[in-house]
């Protein structure tokens, strides 16, 4: 999390830290045996990876801390629309690991709330992203947190995020297509975004006095650049396959 | 000949002329032997006859004998008053053999031909005991008691008498007679007459177990006493009346005793007269009652049914337990409960208890728990309220439903819901938010 601050215990109780294949990134609770995620770095080489290489935790906001206690997966579920050999399709980011054994909810772990329908995404609102990855950018240099950090990052216009879009791939080939299926978030000026080792963490709107997951982070040209937005999965495009994927299995 | 060995004893028949219902033949001399089994006598009766008339029935006759003597001599037609005939009227032989002769001359008149006769003969009973006393002095067919059986007739005797080996006189017997029909009558041998001296009489009234012997002496009581200082003795005639496990008790005098009531199944009766002195006996009749049980205790939270004012001898009590209550016998639970009163006076199962029933642990609830609300736990008409772990679980439906512990031994709801409810986990509400908009 660029330009964030470290979340105070239990704040973001839906926070997930997965490992798969050693590489860090987010998730978050949705129901006693569900983590919602992204779909990239799920899929390996188009097949699914194994349920073994993935290491599931979550009810703290320390690293070392939240180590200690590894949850499995039993089954996961890639959206049968993510299709990206190349690093170049990001349409349909989003993915459901079942749990091998549910977990009870407390101050600590909470599930968010998964979209109401018709759920409105404002240009502008705020919404809270959370993370365990980068911290800092330098010419050189990363800083990985060991802390969980949030940023309050706005919901960005479809047609700004287009424009910008436009410009990414006038700096750089290779850069992926945006789709209605996803939305951007973050600041014109850089300074709050999320970055690597959030990736397909939550993205989080508040409603109602409830939070709902709207987005999962999903890509971006690189982190906390001026007019480089994060790009978010529109997790309300898919409730109806979250509902049937979990009522299946 | 008096025995008609070829003849063998039937129950009815029919007898007809030669030829009969054409005109008989001349010259004839035909014999029937009618016989019927002994202690019948033959009743015959004739539906039609026809035979030639003649004064004294000199030429032709139909003559009815009994051990060749004869009885009747017939001839003539029924509707004529020439010749002899019976008429309407049977002839009852005096035991259980007719015979009939039939004869005829070698004439018969021109004008009318004679059928003959046709006759019908059955057997009757013989009432022997209805036979007057012999006036010879010889004795009558039985000493006392004279009953007819068919065909024959059977002797029997007074009580205290025995029938001889002769079958038909009696000897003086009192000892050995067991009573055992739950109600009779006895008495002293001759009674109400004076009996034969040194009598040893010895009577036993024996019923079920369950049942108790009373009895109900006649006022006429005459067992002689002899009056002695210390009052009335017993001494040389006594009626004495032994109920198990307790003293005899001799009576005598002229006043009945009355009812006694013996409280036994079992008693016996020892008369005994000797040589001289004059007793005229007595005589009882005796009842039984079942014996009585005690009425059942009161069972706490249950019922106790038929409520009645005494219990007898094989009576049945039930105990029913109020609503959310159970029976209980020996620390187990048992359906229904039913107790007899024995023939020793007892139930033959101590009564139960009524336990208030229990609905067991309410199923826990994942993700909440209960809490009781009034009664003792688990109890009957106890009542709990589930309620979800807040605020990270909340009730489906949001309502608090209470489940009542009913008679059936389940827990249900007002709605008589049984299952219990589930906790849904509360989303995106953490306790603490991350510090939003500052300035």
């Amino acid at each position: 999390i660029i330009g964030g601050s470290d979340a105070p215990d239990n704040t973001i109780p839906w926070q997930v830290m997965l490992n798969v294949n050693q590489n860090r990134g987010g998730g978050m609770v949705i129901a006693d045996r569900w983590v919602m995620t992204a779909a990239h770095n799920l899929i390996d080489k188009n097949s699914k990876v194994a349920t073994e290489a993935i290491q599931i935790y979550m009810g703290h906001n320390n690293v070392d801390t939240i180590l200690q206690t590894p949850l499995y997966a039993a089954s996961v579920h890639t959206h049968p629309g993510y299709n990206n050999p190349n690093n170049v399709d990001y349409n349909n980011d989003i993915a459901l690991i079942k749990l091998q054994d549910p977990v009870t909810f407390n101050a600590s772990i909470m599930p968010i709330c998964l979209p109401p329908e018709g759920a409105a995404y404002e240009t502008g609102i705020m919404g809270l992203v959370s993370g365990f990855g980068i911290t800092k950018l330098g010419e050189q240099r990363f800083a990985l947190t060991n802390k969980l950090k949030y940023v309050l990052v706005p919901l960005v216009a479809e047609e700004e995020c287009a424009k910008s879009a436009v410009s990414w791939k006038q700096e750089s080939a290779n850069i992926p297509d945006l789709t209605n299926n996803m939305f951007c978030a973050g600041m014109r000026e850089g300074t709050k975004d999320s970055c690597q080792g959030d990736s397909r963490g939550p993205y989080a709107l508040y409603d109602h006095q409830r939070y709902w997951a709207a987005g999962i982070v999903s890509w971006g040209v690189g982190c906390g650049k001026k007019g480089a937005y994060g790009v978010y999965t529109r997790v309300a495009n898919y409730l109806d396959w979250i509902n049937k994927t979990m009522q299946e299995n | 000949s008096l025995l008609f060995p070829d003849s063998k004893p039937v129950m009815h028949g029919e007898v007809l002329s030669p030829e009969y219902p054409q005109p008989y033949p001349p010259n004839l001399q035909k014999r029937w032997d009618l016989s019927v089994p002994n202690g019948y006598q033959i009743r015959l009766a004739f539906s039609h006859m026809d035979i030639e008339a003649s004064a004294g029935c000199y030429y032709d006759s139909l003559t009815v004998l009994y051990n060749e003597k004869v009885l009747a001599k017939f001839c003539g037609q029924e509707n004529s008053a020439d010749g002899h005939h019976p008429g309407n009227q049977p002839i009852l032989s005096p035991g259980n053999r007719l015979t009939l002769l039939f004869q005829t001359d070698s004439n018969n008149p021109e004008k009318h031909q004679n059928v003959g006769f046709s006759a019908q003969y059955q057997a009757i009973d013989i009432d022997e005991c209805s036979a007057p006393e012999p006036r010879d002095g010889s004795d009558s067919l039985c000493a006392q008691i004279c009953l007819n059986t068919l065909g024959s007739y059977i002797c029997s005797c007074h009580h205290g008498y025995e029938l001889r080996s002769d079958q038909r006189t009696c000897a003086l017997s009192c000892t050995g007679g067991i009573f055992d029909e739950p109600q009779g009558h006895l008495s002293s041998p001759g009674y109400p007459n004076s009996p034969p001296h040194a009598l040893s009489c010895q009577y036993v009234i024996s019923v079920d177990s369950g049942f108790t012997v009373t009895l109900n002496f006649s006022d006429n009581f005459h067992v002689e006493s002899v009056d002695t200082q210390q009052g009335p003795n017993c001494l040389y005639h006594w009626l004495q009346v032994t109920v198990p496990h307790r003293e005899p008790i001799k009576l005598c005098g002229a006043k009945s005793p009355g009812v006694i009531e013996t409280n036994s199944n079992t008693v016996r009766l020892d008369y005994h007269t000797d040589d001289e002195g004059l007793s005229n006996g007595w005589s009882l009749d005796y009842s039984t009652q079942r014996v009585n049980c005690p009425p059942p205790s009161k069972v706490a939270q249950g019922r106790v049914t038929p409520m009645l004012a005494e219990y007898f001898y094989r009576d049945y009590i039930f105990v029913r337990c109020d609503q959310g209550y159970k029976l209980m016998m020996d620390g187990h639970e048992i359906k229904s409960f039913s107790a007899m009163c024995q023939n020793n006076g007892q139930w033959h199962l101590p009564l139960p208890e009524c336990h208030i029933i229990d609905c067991g642990e309410p199923e826990p609830l994942l993700n909440g728990g209960l809490t009781f609300l009034s009664g003792f736990q688990n109890q009957y008409r106890s009542v709990f309220q589930y309620h979800c772990n807040e605020p990270f679980y909340s009730l489906l439906g949001g309502v608090n439903v209470s489940f009542t512990c009913e008679a059936d031994r389940k827990w249900r709801s007002h709605n008589d819901v049984v299952v219990s409810p589930t906790c849904l986990p509360v989303c995106g509400k953490p306790i603490k938010h991350v510090s939003g908009i500052q300035r």
